[in-house]
């Protein structure tokens, strides 16, 4: 459950990178 | 078995390019041999042909899964490739053999680190951490790390009860986070405009007003349980709401799917088990 979350936040972690 | 031992001589006396033969042609008659897989794989290893090294490690496991010197020395040939998410693959079987150590894990971090993927340094680092605490100059390096990624703002105080604190606990040791102290409109205004990640209660009112304004930072919502809100869930603007964690369930899920028939298009949805 929480790797699953994890890998959320990674992912919007490397959307916000892209983004900047 | 001849061949076998005069590679293993050769391997020992340092002649790698010899014992690479040696051992080539006994596994040419006996292919599936782990051990020789094994050392024929070390000696590559030790010819910098690391690639050819992990083929032999993968074949040699799948041929015999129970053991620990091959795992580790796949370890070490992953890591000397840069294959540093490969490595941390097969840490967990390592562990139950009991063979992960914290030299392993840190020098993982490191190679994440060179390659500027900086959730999975920490992870390396924080398990290192677990396995042998008494790495004092592993604290400031994860704080550093936990610097440089995003901000995570949780709209609601901490110790609240419930899955969503098991989250949040967890989350606190990857991220720098903070909390709501208060309902303040300011105090909210300032962590929403501090955060780079904001992430609501469902059913909270401030993720409402929230998903009204101008998006600054990326929102999640969750997780949703049980408790049906239709009111509540058709007063988001939920275009604005990246991401809605919801829990595994099929009567959680219809339910919603049913109040907000169009939520799919709108926004992601992250189902977790």
């Amino acid at each position: 459950q929480l790797d699953k979350i994890n890998g959320l936040l990674i992912e919007l972690e490397a959307e916000i990178e892209s983004e900047q | 078995l001849v061949h076998y031992e005069k590679g293993l001589e050769l391997a020992e006396a340092g002649k790698y390019c010899q014992a690479l033969e040696y051992m080539q042609e006994h596994l040419r008659r006996t292919p599936d041999d782990a051990e020789v897989l094994n050392d024929t794989g070390a000696i590559l290893y030790c010819l910098g042909r690391s690639d050819e090294a992990i083929d032999h490690f993968v074949k040699a496991r799948s041929t015999r899964n129970d053991s620990a010197e091959t795992l580790w020395n796949l370890a070490e040939a992953y890591l000397a490739t840069g294959k540093a998410s490969e490595a941390a693959e097969i840490f967990d079987d390592m562990d139950r053999m009991g063979v992960l150590n914290a030299d392993l894990l840190n020098r993982t971090a490191e190679v994440f680190l060179n390659q500027n993927n900086k959730a999975g340094a920490l992870e390396m680092l924080l398990r290192s951490l677990q396995v042998w605490s008494d790495q004092e100059v592993l604290r400031p390096m994860v704080d550093i790390i936990r610097s440089k990624r995003p901000k995570v703002a949780f709209l609601f105080k901490e110790n609240s009860t419930g899955a969503v604190n098991e989250i949040a606990r967890f989350v606190k040791e990857r991220f720098v986070v903070r909390f709501l102290e208060d309902s303040g409109e300011d105090q909210v205004q300032g962590l929403i405009e501090w955060s780079d990640i904001a992430w609501f209660e469902w059913g909270s009112d401030l993720a409402v007003t929230a998903s009204k304004q101008v998006k600054t930072c990326k929102t999640i919502i969750g997780p949703y349980l049980d408790e049906g809100n239709p009111q509540w869930s058709r007063a988001v603007n939920w275009t604005n709401i990246d991401v809605l964690v919801t829990v595994d369930g099929c009567t959680a899920q219809e339910a919603l799917a049913g109040e907000l028939p169009e939520l799919e298009s709108q926004t992601s949805i992250a189902v977790i088990p």
